[in-house]
């Protein structure tokens, strides 16, 4: 039957103290304290009967049956040891303290006398297990301690961990960067990084992974701490982990998610990864005859576009609509959007008509394509063409009849003033 | 025109015929002048030709709807072959004086284009760097009208009768243009109520026998630019003293058109 002492202090000392203690005594103590303090116990007297290894008479002091000493007799000897100064420190919380006297003393013996006292331990100094110690900053208190993380983490449900928010990373772009939370820095314990690449549909994600690769992992299990996983799609790859970057993946998904998971040890580089997207690709297309596709390269891909156009006096015909340009996109499914029209010659058609004036067309056939031409004139003498110009107009690139100093503005044909076609009898001055 | 001679078809074909039926007056006022094509819609004349005729010294235009206009038109008894146009508006001069006959100048607006031709056709303007000088002293100019060829009829007689004194065919005689301190010292030593005014000029023989007259107001007084060979109008007949028509020392007065080039312009582009 041990007696239990459960106080922050106390006594402890051996029967009829300070009178001398009966033989055959055998009596238990057992002193606990709170989590967080350690039992500090010295003596203040101490005197039994010596015996060889204390074979007699003794104070025996045990954590959890580890005997951390055993005293006797009232000096130190070879054989046998007495408390002194000693102070004596339990590893824990708890500490056993046992006397036993034999059935004889020699002489009188008056016992011993000690005290304990609860001491907070400094858990902040003393983790230094990693799997124990704060992973960022460490609190002390009395009775116990209390970790916290830098800005930016929070502290993982461990207490002691500090984890980031890292499970919403969406990526639209074609291109794009992704890399572990502070790398190349060792990335966070306890964490789960969730990285979503969400493409149009015809797009192939392909990643390619730096050179420079560092997840946890271990030499005969496949990646029991940290990893990466990939999926695309019904495809997965991985759990990836170690110190050899996986190169190329091509995915051959336009959507992808990135798991990243990290133990909640370990101080690993991490990752850091670009993907591209390239898309189903298009019969390169032909240039209508007189016309051009720009820009001209060797393949042509998902969402690549490229403009129609004619050469000078032509003019594209799609479905009876003339038009300048005609810009066409590569689909999803590796057709184009339109088809590619022809090019027409520009016509100018009839030219307008000039009140009091004539059109008189350069060509035999009265053509009114690009390039051909035709003059105003008025009817003369009553009418005459304002503005004075050179009245050539010429079918232009934009469909319209140019001339070069009214442009496609038209002259007009305005009566001649102060002319009669009939001369009146001159006058001399006087 | 007294002392002119007879126009051949086609020597003036601006000339028109101003041809005012004003009906709201009882008994009917009919009165003509002339006027001068200035384009296939415009045509200039004196003010005086369409003021309504009231003894007051308002200036109120007669009724569109009284007006015609002949064009192309030689013989006036035979108007059939000329081209005749109704009046969309008529533009009197804001500051037309119908006491002094000062501004004495109007533009009709025609409802409906004219087509030229040789009979038909438009006079000119004079130049703006013509527009200070305006007609220079003693040059000949000419003018035509169907007005009064023999001072001794009045215009009633003119419109309703068909004496020889007024001519059927279109008359012109050549005038000179008057030093205008000799025709304005003329007017004013007859009467303080004469005024030659700057915006105004002189044409006629001091011996007299060739003058404008009664109903060939409004018309053109033309002369010959020099550098074109374009026939410019350069004024408009406007009044003469109350002495016979031909009389001696008694000049004709004619509005000189350089001074409004700036009006005619305006009121072109405010309302074509």
């Amino acid at each position: 039957d041990a007696i239990l002492l459960t106080g922050m202090f106390g006594e402890i000392h051996s029967p009829n103290f300070p009178e001398s203690y009966p033989s055959d005594s055998d009596i238990f103590w057992n002193v606990s304290v709170p989590n967080g303090f350690r039992i500090k116990l010295y003596f203040m007297h101490f005197d039994l009967e010596s015996s060889y290894l204390c074979e007699y008479d003794y104070v025996k002091v045990e954590v959890e049956g580890q005997v951390l000493a055993t005293f006797c007799g009232r000096e130190d000897t070879d054989t046998e040891q007495t408390p002194g100064q000693q102070q004596i420190l339990s590893p824990g919380n708890t500490l056993n303290m046992a006397f036993k006297s034999d059935f004889s003393n020699e002489e009188r013996f008056t016992g011993f006398d000690a005290h304990y006292t609860a001491v907070d331990v400094d858990e902040c100094t003393e983790k230094n297990d990693e799997e124990l110690a704060c992973d960022h900053y460490c609190h002390n208190y009395i009775g116990g301690y209390y970790c916290s993380c830098r800005f930016g983490y929070i502290l993982h449900s461990d207490n002691r961990t500090c984890k980031v928010e890292c499970s919403d990373n969406l990526f639209i772009e074609r291109t794009g960067i992704i890399s572990s939370p502070d790398f190349p820095n060792p990335y966070p314990k306890s964490s789960d990084c969730l990285f979503r690449i969400e493409l149009e549909e015809g797009f192939a994600i392909v990643l390619e992974f730096e050179e420079s690769f560092d997840v946890e992992d271990h030499p005969e299990v496949s990646c029991p701490y940290d990893y990466l996983k990939i999926k695309a799609g019904r495809r997965e790859f991985g759990p990836l982990c170690g110190d050899r970057s996986p190169g190329q993946i091509e995915t051959g998904s336009n959507s992808v998610q990135i798991l990243f998971h990290s133990d909640n040890s370990g101080e690993n580089g991490g990752w850091k990864l670009s993907y591209t997207a390239t898309g189903n690709s298009c019969p390169v297309p032909l240039p209508p005859s007189n016309g051009k596709i720009e820009p001209v390269i060797d393949k042509y891909t998902f969402k690549d576009q490229v403009l129609i156009s004619c050469n000078t006096g032509y003019i594209l015909l799609k479905e009876e609509l003339e038009i300048e340009f005609l810009q066409i996109a590569c689909q999803r499914d590796g057709t184009w959007s339109n088809s590619v029209p022809p090019c027409k010659i520009v016509d100018c058609r009839s030219p307008p008509e000039l009140e009091h004036g004539f059109v008189t067309f350069h060509t035999r056939n009265n053509l009114t394509t690009y390039g051909s031409s035709f003059e105003y004139s008025c009817q003369e003498p009553y009418y005459q063409m304002v503005p004075s110009i050179n009245n050539t107009y010429t079918c232009g690139e934009r469909s319209l009849w140019m001339n070069e100093e009214l442009g496609a503005k038209l002259p007009s044909c305005q009566p001649v003033c102060g002319k009669p076609a009939r001369s009146l009898p001159g006058v001399i001055k006087r | 025109i007294i002392g002119g001679r007879n126009a051949e078809p086609g020597f003036f074909p601006w000339q028109a015929l101003v041809m005012v039926e004003d009906m709201s007056r009882v008994p009917e006022d009919k009165w003509f002048g002339s006027g001068a094509l200035l384009s296939d819609s415009w045509v200039l004349t004196a003010a005086h030709v369409l003021r309504s005729q009231r003894r007051d010294n308002t200036v109120i235009p007669v009724s569109k709807e009284h007006v015609t206009i002949y064009l192309g038109l030689h013989d006036v008894t035979n108007k059939m072959d000329a081209t005749n146009r109704t009046v969309e508006r008529i533009i009197l001069h804001e500051d037309f004086d119908p006491k002094s006959y000062n501004n004495d100048i109007a533009l009709l607006k025609l409802k409906d284009k004219v087509t030229m031709g040789p009979y038909v056709m438009p006079v000119c303007l004079p130049h703006f760097h013509h527009e200070l000088a305006g007609p220079q002293t003693n040059t000949l100019g000419l003018v035509a009208g169907w007005g009064l060829s023999s001072p001794n009829i009045t215009m009633e007689d003119a419109v309703s009768s068909s004496s020889r004194t007024v001519s059927d065919i279109l008359q012109y005689v050549k005038l000179p243009v008057v030093l205008h301190a000799e025709c304005k010292s003329s007017y004013s030593s007859r009467s303080q109520n004469y005024n030659v005014t700057d915006n105004m000029f002189c044409a006629g023989y001091y011996e007299g026998g060739k003058d404008t007259c009664l109903g060939d107001s409004g018309g053109a007084f033309i002369i010959q630019d020099p550098s074109t060979q374009r026939w410019v109008a350069q004024g408009l007949v406007s009044w003469g003293g109350p002495e016979e028509c031909g009389s001696k020392q008694v000049y004709g007065v004619y509005t000189k058109v350089s001074n409004y080039l700036d009006w005619l312009g305006d009121k072109v582009e405010e309302f074509s």
